[in-house]
Order: C-alpha cells, then structure tokens, then sequence
C-alpha cells in the first residue's frame, strides 16, 4: 500500500539529516500515483498534492525519525477534512413534508437509493412517500412502487405521457395533503450534456422546491465525476451527495474528487443491493480506502 | 509553446500523459504511451502537435485492433447471447439494442429473462420485448435464472429462433456466490446447446474509472467473456479503460452505447475512438 511505498521512499533518503523540499517532492509522487490508481480526478490530485506538501514542510516532518508516517497522517487529515469532516445527517428542518430529490447519471442507483432513503426514515418513524419522476426508462414506475411497498412508504406517480415537473407537483400535494414527512422524487438518469434533461432537472426542482438536492454517484466513477458533478450543482444546486456501490473493490477517488469540486457533503454510502444496505457516510473509512 | 525548437518537452509529454489519464485509460497505459510517444519521436523527429497526436492515435487504435474480432454467431441454429456485468452498467438495454438490430435484419429473437432478482427487472425486458417485436421467456421472481436461461435455449430450438439474448442480474465481480451462479447458468446453456453461448458479452459502464479493468479481470476468468460493450459514452466520459481492458487483458471491445433509445448501439471502431480521446 500507500505506507509501504512511502516508506520506501524516506529510507532511500535516511541518513541526510533534515530532510529537503525536494524530498518531500520526491515522496508526494507517490502519494500523487496513489491516489490517480484511485480515480482521483487528476486536477484535484495536483491541488490536493500542494496542500499537503505545505503542510509538510514543516520541522515536524523534515526533522522526524518517522517521515513517512508523518505525510501520512498529514494526508489522511487532509482527506478527511475535504470529505467533510464529520458525518452531516439529512436536512429536515422545516415545516412537513420535508422534500429531497435524487439526481444522477445513468445507472448510479437513484431508484435503489430512493427505497433505501424511505425504510432508514420508516425506521425513525417517519411517513414516507415516493414519487417516481422517471417516465423514460422501462417500468422504472413498477420498480420504484415495489420498493415502496418494501420499505412501508407510499408511492405516487403518472402517466407515462406526462411532464416529470407536472408529476413531481402532484406528488408534493399528495404529500402534503396525506400528512406525509418526507417526501423523495426519484428522477431519471441523466447526462449532464443533455441541456434538454438539465432543463428538466431544473424544472423538477422549482417545482418542488427541495430541502435536500442529492447527486446519487458511483464509487466506480472515474475521472468525468468532477465534470458532472460540478454541472448538476451549478444546473439545480446540490445540498449533498450520496456515494453507491461502495460494497465493491473500487477505491472510491470519485468521493474526493466530488467534495473537493462542490464542497458539498457526502451523507450516506450505499453497501449493497438490499434496502437495509444504506449507512452514514463515514469520511474517514473514505479516507484510508481511497489511500489504499 | 509546447514544441519549441521541433522538438517536444517534457511539458508536453506531461500534458498528453494527462489527457491519457483523463480519459480513463488509467496510470499504467498512460506512462506506457508517454515513453513509446517520446521513443518515436527520437526516431522520427516528429515536428508538429498534429504529428504527435497522429503517432499516438494510431499506437492506441493498434493496441484495440490487436485485439479485436467480430460478433460470433451460429453456423447452424439459434445463436446464443449471455449479457454479464456490474450493477447498472447497461445490460438490459444493450439487449434491446441488439434485439433491434437482428429485428431489422429479419431475424426472430428471445429474450430471456435470467434476471430474477431486482424489482421489476423483467418488466423492464418485457417493454423492450414489445418495443422490438421479440419474445420474452421469464419465470417467477426469485426463479432460478439457469432454468430461465435453459427454457429460452430450448424454445428457441424448437422454434426454429435465430437470436437468444440472456439478461442477466447485476454482480459485482467481488460477490463469489454471484459470480458461481453466473457460471451455472453459462454451463446450462452450454450443455442444453453445444457451442453455446457464442457470446458472452461484458458490459463496461463508460463512465467506469479502473475498478472497470477489476471487473474484466475477474468476469472473464469467470463467466468467460468474449467481447465488451462500451456504455454511456455519449457522456463526457471518453470510456478509455477500454484500452486498459484490451492492452492488459486482450479483450476484443465489440460493442459501444451511446445513448439509451433502441438504435443507440455500435460497432467498436478503434480508430474513431483513438480519435475520440484526443478530441
Ligand atoms: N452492489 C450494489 N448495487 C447497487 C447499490 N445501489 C444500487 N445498486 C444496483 O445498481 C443497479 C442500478 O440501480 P438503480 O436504482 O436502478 O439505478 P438508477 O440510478 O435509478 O438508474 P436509472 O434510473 O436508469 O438512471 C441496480 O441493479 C441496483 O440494485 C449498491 O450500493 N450496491
Ligand atoms: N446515456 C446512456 N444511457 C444508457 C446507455 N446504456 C444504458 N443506459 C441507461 O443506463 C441505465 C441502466 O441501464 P440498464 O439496462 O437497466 O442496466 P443494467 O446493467 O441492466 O442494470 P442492472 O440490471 O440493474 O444491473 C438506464 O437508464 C439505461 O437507459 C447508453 O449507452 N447511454
Ligand atoms: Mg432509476
Ligand atoms: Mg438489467
């Protein structure tokens, strides 16, 4: 791992004394190659590489025995500190129904997360309703239903033929008037080069007016996540994120990348394809699996 | 500027080692092509970015055509297609496309529905039956998938079917269980139709980072994989760890996805998508 290669580095180095800045550079290569094996958009890598290497020119680390623990600890504070710190719970101030939509790309796990949102509410006590905006995708309607009824929350939805905004209004009535707490709008997958589908994002939003707009993402993400992230949170304004599919080998630099580009905090991770699979984000797991 | 003199700087090798990595090509091949780039141009003396650019598309369109084949199909009898993947990568959809490819050529198609796990995943194949004029196979919910996969094989003999698309559920690579159950329904179908499947096709979301080159690893050890298919790359994801897939594995990439309506399917063709990554 990230230790080990870091190590290696500083013993090549031992016996200088003081250690230089050109050593320093030396060993934030490594942590540079790291953390781009680890999907880190490459931009971010280059920012993130000059705040540590700030931090490490400091006695502490130049005068240490241990180096190479020291750029460690440096780096994962500074992760940490970028994934946001501490876990930030959903926002659900307000008068009821508290509304929260889901945006994404294409597959990201909206619809899954949107049924495992509703039971982690249930299980506070909340009333819970979803409302399927996807009149797009192939019983993408049928599969949210089922997870409502999986998760013990009441499900709304149209036509086929009708207008997602028009469709996300009625469900904010319904909410409202079935004394619902949370209301969540599931929303088709998305590119954010489809102005059309931008558009519409925008158009859901203002109808609904939300507390909580959350990009859904793929831990699997590559390089592109900044670029999206960046245009849902310019296009609609994102309150947070939440990170799929984190159950899987994928480091994960998407995370990074995302909250260094938005600044907005990552809430919760999805762990697997149950509706039970859903937790709190924890940014400092985030952390040391993205280092590797 | 970047070439000064004719001759190219380490600035510049920096700059395309970048837009490498940018696409998703990943660490390795873009240090690799940064150190073939900068031994061809010793070589030849390459004057002009649009030389360089020219050297490097070509040295990737070579590493994917190295690899590359044709779909499989039959030489006698129904031809048998298994769609294997991560979560949410494309799956479904891509057999809707191919579904609507052999359509147009005359063809009859079944769909099986071996995804018998995700809520309303065979809904979801219906509608792209219906779209496409094929016919779906399914079970029950909760149905195992080789005996979906098994009755597809069998009906489509008996019927005189050209084409059988098998839709199978999402796995992460790093579920054993999940990857054995792939392997029964590929040895199913292989035992109910010798030479089958033809194709066992790996979908690849393009938006994937190198978790992607896991995923191939671990699928074509498995499930055997033939061929990959591209997803999603009409996003502003460039979808090159494909060459990581090819170089690295020796997978031939057949197929690209570029956009979710029935006709949104392609052949792969490794010079436009060299092109594509410099663009
Ligand atoms: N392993 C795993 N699979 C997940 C997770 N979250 C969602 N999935 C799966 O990912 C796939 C896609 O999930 P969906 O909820 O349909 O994704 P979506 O964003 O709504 O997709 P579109 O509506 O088509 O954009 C499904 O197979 C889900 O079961 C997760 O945390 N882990
Ligand atoms: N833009 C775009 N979207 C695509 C493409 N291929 C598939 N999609 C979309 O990606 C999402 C997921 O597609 P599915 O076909 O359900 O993926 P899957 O692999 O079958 O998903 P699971 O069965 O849940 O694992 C859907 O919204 C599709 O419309 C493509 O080439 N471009
Ligand atoms: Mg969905
Ligand atoms: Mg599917």
């Amino acid at each position: 791992g990230l230790s080990a290669r870091l190590a290696g580095v500083f013993k090549k180095l031992r016996g200088k004394g003081k250690l230089s800045e050109k050593d320093i550079d030396e060993a934030l290569r490594e942590v540079r190659l790291s953390l781009l094996e680890a999907d880190v958009n490459f931009k971010v890598v280059r920012e993130f590489i000059a705040q540590v290497k700030e931090k490490s020119l400091s006695a502490e680390v130049l005068e240490s025995l241990t180096p190479a623990q020291q750029v460690i600890k440096i780096v994962h504070e500074e992760m940490v500190e970028l994934l946001g710190g501490k876990a930030k719970p959903l926002d659900l101030s307000g008068n009821p129904p508290a509304v929260v939509v889901l945006y994404g790309l294409q597959g990201s796990g909206k619809t899954t997360t949107a049924g495992k949102l509703a039971l982690n509410l249930r299980k506070s006590g909340r009333r819970v309703l979803l409302v399927s905006c996807d009149v797009y995708r192939p019983a993408a309607q049928r599969q949210l239903e089922i997870l409502a009824e999986k998760s013990g929350a009441g499900f709304f939805t149209m036509d086929p033929g009708t207008d997602p905004a028009a469709i996300a209004r009625g469900g904010y009535e319904k909410a409202r008037t079935g004394a619902y707490d949370v209301v969540i709008f599931d929303t088709a997958g998305r590119t954010q080069l489809d102005d059309e589908m931008m558009d519409e994002a925008a158009r859901i939003r203002d109808a609904v007016s939300p507390r909580e707009s959350i990009l859904v993402v793929d831990a699997m993400t590559g390089q592109e996540a900044c670029k999206v992230a960046q245009a849902f949170d310019e296009k609609v304004g994102l309150t947070g994120i939440i990170l799929t599919k984190i159950d899987s080998d994928a480091r994960g630099g998407a995370a990074l990348s995302i909250a260094k580009v938005t600044g907005k905090p990552i809430k919760f991770a999805s762990t697997g394809e149950k509706l039970e699979d859903f937790q709190v984000f924890h940014p400092d797991r985030m952390a040391s699996r993205i280092l590797g | 500027s970047i070439f000064t003199g004719g001759r190219v700087t380490q600035e510049f090798l920096d700059e395309l080692e970048e837009v490498l990595i940018q696409s998703d090509v990943g660490l390795k091949a873009a240090m690799a092509l940064r150190d073939r780039i900068q031994e061809e141009n010793k070589k030849r003396n390459l004057k002009t970015p649009e030389e360089l650019f020219g050297v490097m598309e070509e040295m990737v369109a070579e590493i994917l055509e190295g690899v590359s084949e044709p779909l499989r199909t039959a030489p006698s009898g129904p031809t048998v297609y298994v769609l294997v993947g991560v979560n949410g990568a494309g799956k479904t959809t891509t057999i809707g496309k191919l579904a609507e490819r052999w359509r147009g050529q005359g063809k009859s198609v079944i769909m099986a529905a071996a995804d018998t796990f995700r809520a309303a995943a065979q809904e979801q194949l219906a509608v792209w039956a219906k779209r496409t004029g094929s016919t779906i196979i399914a079970h029950q919910s909760g149905s195992d998938p080789g005996a979906v996969a098994f009755d597809a094989v069998r009906a489509a003999i008996s019927r005189g079917v050209d084409l059988v698309l098998v839709d199978t559920a999402g796995r992460l690579h790093t579920k054993g269980n999940l990857m054995e159950e792939l392997k029964k329904i590929i040895r199913v179908i292989g035992r109910e139709l010798p030479g089958a499947p033809h194709e066992v096709i790996l979908v690849i979301d393009g938006t994937t980072g190198q978790n992607g080159l896991n995923q191939a690893r671990v699928f074509a050890e498995a499930a055997g994989v033939t061929g990959v298919c591209i997803t999603k790359l009409d996003g502003s994801s460039k979808g090159g760890i494909a060459v990581a897939i090819a170089d690295e594995l020796g997978l031939p990439i057949k197929l690209v996805g570029v956009g979710e309506s029935a006709d949104d399917l392609r052949d792969f063709d490794a010079r436009a998508f060299a092109k594509a990554l410099f663009a």
